[in-house]
């Protein structure tokens, strides 16, 4: 006959999905993804796998329900993200793009400074036509790391800035292209930034992108990746409170891994993008 | 037949969606969710039309409210307020300031004024220049000093040279800065203390999402603004940006910024918004 241990060992081992727990854990996960500013459509998405993984019952026994959710969604958001690949240090031709105000500019000098410290000189082309002083900006911050710089005060043709700026660096240099903020669906300005890349022929185009930035995100990621093909993604002003949730939509739009994140207003205050440390913001 | 709640819940669930995809931080389409089921609470409505009906309404009159704070005619604050009147630009880094102080630049010497701006922004690379440039084409004075210089000196010293000159406004433009930044939060309120601003204006990006909200509380918090410009409303943004701010901090919104020429700034209108959000 059954043992009472075998009878209470049994009862011990099953564990019924209490589903208003996994419901009230879900809701918790959908506001924090939402408040980090995760594209609606992915945030819903998001919560509705790991609710259907949770009701599959494949809890594994002893484990608090709330933190295998988290792990669950952890789980599915680093899918997006992809695994982080060591970046490769070496000459190339890099192009930054974005829209207004989102750090280009600065995480050009940031970029320049990260190359020359690992022993590859860099050479900056202003090519912001746009921007009142946009050259100046790059300028200083050129000579602030000791980086090489390129402008053609007066050319109004971004792309003929671009090519020189490519035709005068010295050989075996990185050269860093910025350019001035767009919207993602003008179509002069898209054009202009495809005659850039023409001219440039960049081995890497970074779509640099603020952490505070809503559900525009996705799409302008899109936008730009159908324009140009992004390689990679800046995620910049995380020193502040924004938990750069637009930059999931990014990825998934693009398929370009965030590369780095940019965590304050000088040229050190660039570092490697962390999966681990990136989620565990996002979710609060 | 009282609208029932099942009902109501999947409509809110739908109108929740809308508002969050355009940019309506969190904490507020929460806020208008539960207004909008206690204006229609037990009330005696058809579903279906009336029903639709009475929903957009209770959240036209919702939005319209909490848009409609005492807006500022800065004309009249100008005339009746003290000589020179002083406006400090404050907000997050690369919301639009600049750009829209050399807007406001221009559309008060338009309007007869007689204008003087404060280069205080002593941080950043290109950032006295970038005003420069504005000064030359709008033929407006900038007053500056050099780099790294103190802002609230640079704002003062702008102020007595308006006073000198009977110029009757002066723009003051700060650094960007993280609201979570203690130091430059502190550099802001020395610049206040210094200046006594007659309007403190937050400079808000409608690009941004839910830190639009934490932003806004801690400057007002920290230190206090009477009114918003909302920047960057001509990219493909709904501009919900907008109902987050105004229902966080209870301030009006002066203007909107609709792109990079001196023109492109608007008196906010709220019909104009309404018919945004809910286009
Ligand atoms: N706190 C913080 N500020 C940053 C960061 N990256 C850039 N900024 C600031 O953001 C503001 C805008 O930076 P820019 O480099 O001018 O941006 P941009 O994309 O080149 O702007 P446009 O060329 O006008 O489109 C500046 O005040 C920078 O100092 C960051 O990681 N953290
Ligand atoms: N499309 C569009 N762009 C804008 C608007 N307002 C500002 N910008 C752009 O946004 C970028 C940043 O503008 P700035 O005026 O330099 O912003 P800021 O707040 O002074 O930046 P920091 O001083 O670096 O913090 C520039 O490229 C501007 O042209 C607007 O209403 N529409
Ligand atoms: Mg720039
Ligand atoms: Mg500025």
């Amino acid at each position: 006959g059954k043992s009472l241990r075998s009878i209470l060992a049994k009862i011990a081992k099953s564990s019924t999905i209490d589903a208003a727990l996994v419901d009230e854990v879900v809701k918790d996960l959908q506001r924090a993804l939402l408040q980090a500013d995760v594209n609606v459509q992915l945030a819903l998405d998001l919560t509705k796998r790991v609710r259907t993984r949770a009701m599959e019952g494949k809890i594994p026994t002893g484990a608090n329900l709330r933190d295998y959710l988290v792990r669950v969604i952890y789980e599915e958001i680093c899918a997006i993200l992809g695994t982080t690949k060591p970046y490769a240090i070496k000459p190339k031709r890099i192009m930054l793009v974005g829209l207004f105000g989102q750090g280009k500019t600065t995480t050009a000098g940031k970029l320049a400074r990260y190359y020359q410290k690992k022993g590859v000189h860099t050479t900056l082309v202003a090519a912001d036509i746009h921007r009142p002083a946009a050259v100046d900006q790059l300028e200083q911050l050129s000579k602030k790391v000791h980086a090489g710089f390129y402008a053609h005060r007066g050319e109004l043709r971004a792309e003929v800035i671009a090519r020189e700026g490519r035709a005068s660096a010295p050989q075996g240099d990185t050269i860093l292209l910025d350019t001035a903020g767009r919207s993602a669906i003008d179509p002069d300005l898209i054009a202009e930034i495809k005659r850039c890349k023409q001219a440039f022929e960049p081995e890497e185009v970074l779509l640099v992108l603020d952490a505070a930035m809503g559900q525009l995100a996705g799409r302008s990621a899109a936008a730009f990746h159908e324009a140009v093909g992004l390689t990679g993604v800046i995620l910049t002003k995380l020193d502040g409170s924004a938990k750069g949730g637009g930059a999931l939509s990014a990825v998934a739009q693009s398929g370009a891994p965030i590369l780095f994140v940019g965590t304050g207003e000088h040229m050190d205050e660039l570092e490697h993008f962390e999966t681990t440390r990136f989620v565990s913001r996002l979710l609060g | 037949t009282a609208i029932k709640e099942k009902t109501l819940d999947d409509v809110l669930g739908d109108l929740e969606i809308v508002l969050l995809e355009s940019d309506v931080a969190f904490e507020v389409v929460q806020k208008i969710q539960a207004r909008v089921r206690e204006e229609l609470k037990g009330k005696k409505i058809k579903w279906g039309e009336e029903a639709s009906a009475a929903i957009e309404h209770a959240l036209r009159s919702y939005i319209r409210t909490e848009l409609s704070l005492k807006p500022i005619d800065l004309e009249k604050s100008l005339a009746a307020g003290p000589k020179p009147y002083t406006i400090l630009f404050l907000g997050v880094n690369g919301s639009g300031k600049t750009t829209s102080l050399a807007k406001l630049a221009h559309r008060l010497s338009k309007q007869g004024h007689g204008v003087v701006i404060a280069a205080a922004d002593t941080f950043r690379a290109g950032a006295i220049e970038q005003l420069e440039v504005h000064g030359e084409r709008l033929g407006i004075r900038v007053v500056r000093q050099k780099e790294g210089a103190d802002p609230a000196a640079v704002a003062f010293d702008a102020v007595q040279h308006a006073s000198k000159r009977h110029s009757d406004v002066v723009l003051i433009d700060t650094a960007g800065r993280q609201h979570t930044n203690e130091n430059l939060i502190e550099e802001a309120k020395k610049i206040r203390r210094v200046v006594h601003p007659s309007l403190t204006l937050f400079v808000g990006d409608a690009l941004s999402g839910n830190d639009m909200v934490e932003q806004a509380k801690l400057f007002n918090k920290e230190l206090g603004f009477d009114g918003v410009i909302l920047t960057k409303l001509d990219a493909d943004v709904k501009g919900g940006a907008a109902l987050s701010v105004a229902s966080v901090v209870h301030k009006p919104i002066l203007f909107v910024g609709l792109g990079q020429g001196y023109d492109d700034l608007k008196p906010f209108d709220i019909d104009w918004m309404l018919a945004r959000i809910f286009a």
